[in-house]
């Protein structure tokens, strides 16, 4: 089973 | 004081209807160098980033650097009042609380002006990093459209598989399974119908339909389509806008549960 992941894991918030 | 001025506003149109689907407000933040926009979805699955260069204007003036709150859906609904051969201004003052597009028609003889309230938003930048990616994949941008399409029919999500051989979309669903296999073209005449794959590592990724189906929304922007992709992370899909920018969607991969 798949899950959608999230972006924001991905890039940082600056 | 603001003033953005091109030629036709067909450009503009087409912008804001690539995004309009995905963002429901967004921050336009103008300066010396030109426009951008970054913002993700309500989700925050996908992210859009808009880059129009100040020297692909016919007229761009910024004094000062301006952040402007637009709500895309009242942005798209003035856009649809011009018409694609007019021209089109954005004009505002240096602390705005509007914005005021302005379209004239090729003889002149017809002027519309229509002022947007701005809006207060909060300033949510994310940094990118600098990535090297194992696929880079340039294709025709309407093949990409129509196989994001025609794929979603059978499942929520398409897999995408890029190898030297070349790129392999399929999507499985309660009522069956497909799969489109595209080839690198051996050498093909016309740029904007070829097929090219930069391959440094076999990828193989899963992405939702419904974001990709927004993505090709862009497809009027540009004949081709590049997308990047390598393992666990995000997939850019990227359109050119002619001579002055470009859109760049980042898109999240579904992972094993």
């Amino acid at each position: 089973l798949t899950i959608q992941d999230n972006l924001t894991k991905y890039f940082i918030v600056v | 004081m603001f003033e953005a001025r091109l030629a036709q506003s067909a450009i503009l149109k087409k912008v804001l209807e690539a995004v309009k689907d995905l963002l429901t407000e967004a921050t336009f933040e103008c300066s010396d160098s030109g426009i951008q926009v970054q913002a993700m979805d309500n989700a925050h699955v996908s992210l859009v980033s808009l880059n129009l260069r100040s020297d692909g204007f016919d007229k761009y003036r910024c004094d000062r650097n301006l952040s402007m709150g637009m709500n895309i859906g009242t942005m798209t609904k003035i856009l649809r009042c011009a018409s694609s051969e007019d021209t089109v201004t954005l004009r505002a003052v240096d602390s705005p609380d509007n914005i005021i597009f302005i379209f004239e028609s090729q003889n002149k003889e017809k002027l519309a002006e229509y002022e947007m309230k701005l809006i207060n938003m909060d300033l949510e930048h994310l940094g990118i990093p600098e990535t090297m990616y194992s696929c880079v994949v340039k294709m025709p941008s309407q093949e990409f459209a129509r196989i994001c399409r025609d794929l979603s029919q059978f499942g929520e999500a398409i897999t995408i598989a890029c190898s030297k051989e070349g790129i392999k979309f399929s999507a499985a669903g309660d009522y069956g399974n497909a799969n489109v296999k595209l080839a690198q073209t051996a050498d093909s005449d016309k740029e904007e119908e070829a097929v090219l794959i930069d391959m440094q590592e076999p990828v193989k990724l899963t992405f939702a339909c419904r974001y990709l189906n927004s993505f090709v929304k862009a497809t009027p922007l540009c004949a081709q389509v590049k997308l990047s992709m390598s393992s666990d992370v995000p997939l850019v899909c990227e359109y050119q806008i002619g001579e002055i920018g470009h859109i760049r969607y980042y898109l999240a991969p579904k992972i094993d549960d």
